[in-house]
């Protein structure tokens, strides 16, 4: 029913997922040495990871057991959403010596999320 | 302290403040201090010793704002080919940075070769940090087509980078202490931007610490013509037709390193629909 429908959509948005983060570099007053780029997406992971865990939440062993605990015993808690895959964005700036820089800075966008 | 309330708008600020006041009316030193501490935090991660603050001076390369579009993905490769760049794919492929350096503008005119154009030039590595260990460096030149008459042998060049040696003051003059780096054969019909390999000096420079004494860029003419004489190839900012977009078009170095975090530069490919 479209109930049950709703119901069921509104659990699955609740479950451990990527989120929109994106960062602004003029928001934070750094756009006159950070050339490009203005500001990137870097995403971040929130939401419950529910018993028993989904196959796409890329949970580890651990996190599987973990969530086994806590459904017999809530003091232990439920294994957390984190990034499970990062990846890198490159920024061209101006260094402290007014020299110009292009460098990549690893694991500065969350591709992933999952339970662990 | 002053320099360091950009980092959050003055409505984060105050946000900061509403908050810090219903936790308990913590001093308002204390998010001054946690605004540093943030700020030096980011900071620490870029690898940065403190915040950069620009002069009004600075000059952003067109190489180092295509590479970067190049890199990202920005910019599709046939875009940029218009430009004449090509993506230096094996020296980025080793590194995870690259810097470029403009000349100190202690340009001197090696005295003793009249006959063509020969400079040094001093390029200040000392921001390269220690941890960051240069793989390839490269010197690029622009060169400019010269309007010439129906004798086209005539227009040949010969660009020759020497490494130098010895500091000018401690031999005779006109005579440079120098090693051939790199040399090509260039036709004065085209305008576009010549690539030189110039890692072993700064190899030398930078892992080996050995001292600077800069390179020297030789222009000669195959044929002793004086027409086109010190017209083809920005090496000076003085040139008979001008120096007024000379920012963007003076010689260029650009090192390719690593600094041992994560990895090198892989570029990112638009996907095509």
């Amino acid at each position: 029913s479209p109930k049950h429908h709703s119901q069921r959509a509104r659990k699955k948005n609740k479950n451990c997922r990527r989120h929109s983060l994106y960062v602004d570099f003029s928001d934070v007053g750094w756009n006159d040495w950070i050339v490009a780029p203005p500001g990137y997406q870097a995403f971040y992971c929130h939401g419950d990871c529910p018993f028993p865990l989904a196959d796409h939440l890329n949970s580890t062993n651990h996190a599987i057991v973990q969530t086994l605990v806590n459904s017999v015993n809530s003091s232990i808690p439920k294994a957390c959403c984190v990034p499970t895959e990062l990846s890198a964005i490159s920024m061209l700036y101006l260094d402290e010596y007014d020299k110009v820089v292009l460098k990549n800075y690893q694991e500065m966008v969350v591709e992933g999320c999952g339970c662990r | 302290g002053a320099s360091h309330a950009s980092l959050i708008p003055e409505t984060g600020k105050k946000k900061v403040a509403e908050i810090q006041g219903h936790a308990g009316g913590r001093r308002s030193g204390q998010s001054h201090e946690l605004l540093r501490d943030f700020e030096a935090t980011l900071l620490q991660m870029f690898g940065l010793r403190r915040r950069p603050q620009p002069s009004k001076s600075a000059v952003i390369p067109d190489y180092m704002r295509d590479l970067y579009r190049l890199q990202s993905g920005e910019e599709e490769e046939e875009q940029i080919h218009s430009t004449g760049l090509e993506y230096p794919e094996r020296p980025a492929s080793r590194a995870n940075t690259v810097r470029s350096f403009h000349h100190e503008e202690h340009l001197e005119n090696i005295p003793g070769t009249s006959e063509n154009s020969a400079f040094r030039f001093l390029f200040n590595l000392s921001s390269i940090p220690e941890n960051e260990v240069i793989s390839s460096a490269e010197l690029r030149l622009f060169r400019e087509q010269v309007d010439q008459g129906p004798d086209w042998e005539r227009g040949f060049h010969r660009i020759n980078i020497y490494e130098v040696m010895k500091p000018p003051a401690e031999v005779v003059p006109g005579h440079l202490i120098t090693r051939l780096l790199d040399t090509r054969l260039v036709h004065h019909n085209v305008t576009r931007w010549e690539t030189f390999d110039v890692s072993p000096a700064v190899l030398r420079w930078t892992r080996e610490k050995q001292p600077n004494y800069g390179l020297a860029i030789e222009v000669t003419h195959l044929h002793q013509t004086r027409t086109h004489q010190g017209q083809h190839v920005r090496i000076s900012r003085s040139l008979p037709q001008g120096s007024g977009n000379w920012a963007q078009l003076r010689p260029l170095l650009v090192t390719f390193g690593h600094d041992g975090r994560g990895h090198a530069l892989t570029r990112r490919r638009r996907a095509k629909r």
